[in-house]
């Protein structure tokens, strides 16, 4: 199926992660 | 212009920005797709390949004078026309956000929700739900930016409409029930009308809007 | 040009790139990180904020004449001159090839791999074993694309390298040390040339590259 081809690009599943963790980060920072 | 090329998989998401910004700019692009020309997973990873796309990912565009470029922002943006691009310098730097709005704050939360539903990722419940609250923000924020616009930028389509339609597809064909979808009105408008776009629909051709949420393919 | 203004916190890397394109284009930008003009974390949930800029991230970008963008690679681009943005098609294509190349690929394994030496995240053995051998292929391309080239586009500076000398700085600054960067000698002068250029320098300062790759912040 064409769509098992969408594994190979390349996504940032875990992306809302590090932003939440980096945005926590620098409003700490900023506290 | 001679043929140009575009290697990729077939119905890839990324592909089709380009093929929509030919059709407006008139570039003629040759798709190699398929055996035995473009073999996903062989090709790409050949020396010849490699030696002019290093990453070896796809979509891939070479020109008629060689010119190669990866990336498919890129490449939409290579067979664009002014207009598309954005003609003054606000306007392209317009286009640049919602084409990068598209790429970090859709494809992800997209990705997430829509692949355990087409049976290609392992189903995390978490996850899903987490992705499902982004994809609200995100339309949310699409809904107020299009309370009074037709289009993202400007008056006409530029690559922000063509590249946000594309990462949005796979949502509206799988995901965005109307009961979801339904208080984003402005969003499903515009969402319609690009598609109903004669250039989007020779590339997309009929897409039909999810009527049931699809779950997740055990 | 009267004054322009950025909003962020301080030592953001994203908002270098906007800050050293404006160093080559005389742009004039006052930069607003602190209270009482600019408190991250709240200033970003007002109203007032959230109508200009729907998603409250920073950085963002306000005109003198009003005009607003978000996403950083935007403000780096309305604050750039011709030359910076790519002065034919294929140069601008190739810019911007590069620009989502340090978004996909260079951004996620640098945090993954830095963050927990920051002390951001939590340490993740596994995840920090894949993104050592991402940022390793990462560099590989770079490197080889750099064999024959000073800088990534055409002779001169162009918003490709400074889109990647800033997603690259973390990694230099925290974990390339003297081991890990050693296979890649053209990245490495790359890098030091781009920080030594004067409009790098104004921005960045003097910047010490790892001597001993940090450990994750227990």
């Amino acid at each position: 199926m064409a769509v098992d081809y969408f594994l190979h690009d390349k996504i940032w599943f875990e992306k809302y992660k590090y932003d939440d963790a980096e945005r926590r980060f620098y409003e700490q920072m900023n506290g | 212009l001679s043929p140009q090329t575009l290697y990729t998989y077939p119905e890839n998401w990324r592909a089709f920005k380009a093929l929509i910004a030919a059709q407006y700019s008139g570039a003629r692009i040759r798709v190699l797709s398929g055996p035995p020309q473009f073999h996903f997973g062989h090709t790409n990873r050949t020396p010849q390949f490699l030696q002019k796309f290093p990453l070896g990912k796809v979509p891939a565009f070479e020109g008629d004078d060689g010119f190669c470029v990866f990336e498919s922002n890129a490449i939409a943006y290579y067979v664009s026309t002014e207009e598309l691009r954005g003609s003054t310098p606000e306007a392209a730097a317009a286009v640049l956000q919602w084409v990068n709005f598209a790429d970090s704050d859709v494809v992800p939360p997209a990705s997430t929700w829509v692949f355990p539903t087409l049976g290609i990722l392992h189903y995390n419940k978490q996850a899903t739900e987490v992705a499902k609250e982004e994809v609200r923000r995100v339309l949310g924020v699409l809904d107020g930016h299009l309370r009074t616009r037709t289009f993202l930028v400007g008056e006409r389509v530029s690559l922000a409409d063509i590249s946000l339609v594309c990462a949005l597809l796979w949502l509206y064909k799988q995901v965005l029930d109307p009961a979801f979808r339904g208080p984003f009105g402005n969003v499903n408008r515009w969402f319609l009308t690009c598609l109903n776009q004669p250039q989007f629909k020779a590339v997309l051709g009929e897409v039909q809007l999810c009527q049931r949420m699809a779950q997740f393919d055990a």
